[in-house]
């Protein structure tokens, strides 16, 4: 990265929109 | 002390913000079901918030583990990318941070700060606009951190949640090819600078 700095992340990406979406189902 | 607080309550100011901000990024792109969002009042501004707990949930931990980076001023940008479905950014919504030295700070004024958040909501809305066309392909998003070189070697300053782990972003997260730079808005208080701008890759 530019100037010696990190770009950092989460590991863990978010829930993904078909995982949303069978959730609603579920409910 | 006094000037240790204050960091603390620019970032959970600044956080607060975000997360105002994430929501409605994710939602004017169309990244989940628009059934997922209410309708809610923030900073007088009518916003669209997740009422879905698992990505609420995975909003507020990842800016639980920005706010120690916002509040010793570690962080440079924090970025939400959008991404397509095979990953790669379609649109980066760049929040630059910059605060005043501490010393120089009137610590009461801290808070008119929250009365110009509206304004900035608004702009930021106003992206649909300037950029729509890109709707179509959002798939997912990340968030990025872009630190300071003083943070470089903190890493464990991000990781202080236990089941929360942060690594070192991808180069193709990070940069895209010839984006076209859109500005949104420039907004300065007495207690931190924010200027928010989108990078929206070429279109094909």
């Amino acid at each position: 990265a530019a100037g010696g700095a990190y770009v950092l992340k989460p590991l863990m990406s978010p829930p993904s929109r078909e995982e949303i979406l069978s959730t609603l189902m579920d409910l | 002390r006094q000037d240790l607080n204050f960091g603390q309550v620019v970032a959970d100011i600044l956080c607060e913000f975000l997360e105002v901000a994430i929501h409605l990024i994710l939602y004017v792109r169309e990244v989940y079901p628009s059934g997922i969002f209410q309708k809610r009042k923030k900073y007088n501004v009518p916003v669209q918030m997740s009422c879905h707990p698992e990505l609420n949930q995975y909003i507020q931990d990842t800016l639980h583990c920005v706010k120690p980076l916002i509040e010793k001023n570690d962080a440079e940008k924090v970025v939400v990318v959008i991404m397509d479905k095979e990953h790669h950014p379609v649109e980066r919504f760049v929040f630059e941070i910059s605060q005043p030295p501490l010393l120089s700070i009137r610590f009461a004024s801290s808070f008119s700060v929250k009365s110009n958040w509206g304004v900035f909501l608004i702009t930021n809305r106003s992206a649909e606009t300037l950029t729509g066309g890109q709707k179509k392909r959002c798939c997912s998003f990340t968030v990025l951190v872009h630190t300071r070189d003083a943070a470089t070697r903190n890493m464990e300053k991000v990781q202080v949640i236990k089941d929360f782990p942060w690594i070192v972003a991808d180069e193709q997260e990070v940069h895209m090819k010839e984006p076209r730079l859109i500005p949104l808005k420039s907004m300065t208080s007495d207690i931190v600078k924010m200027q928010l701008y989108v990078e929206e890759r070429a279109q094909k």
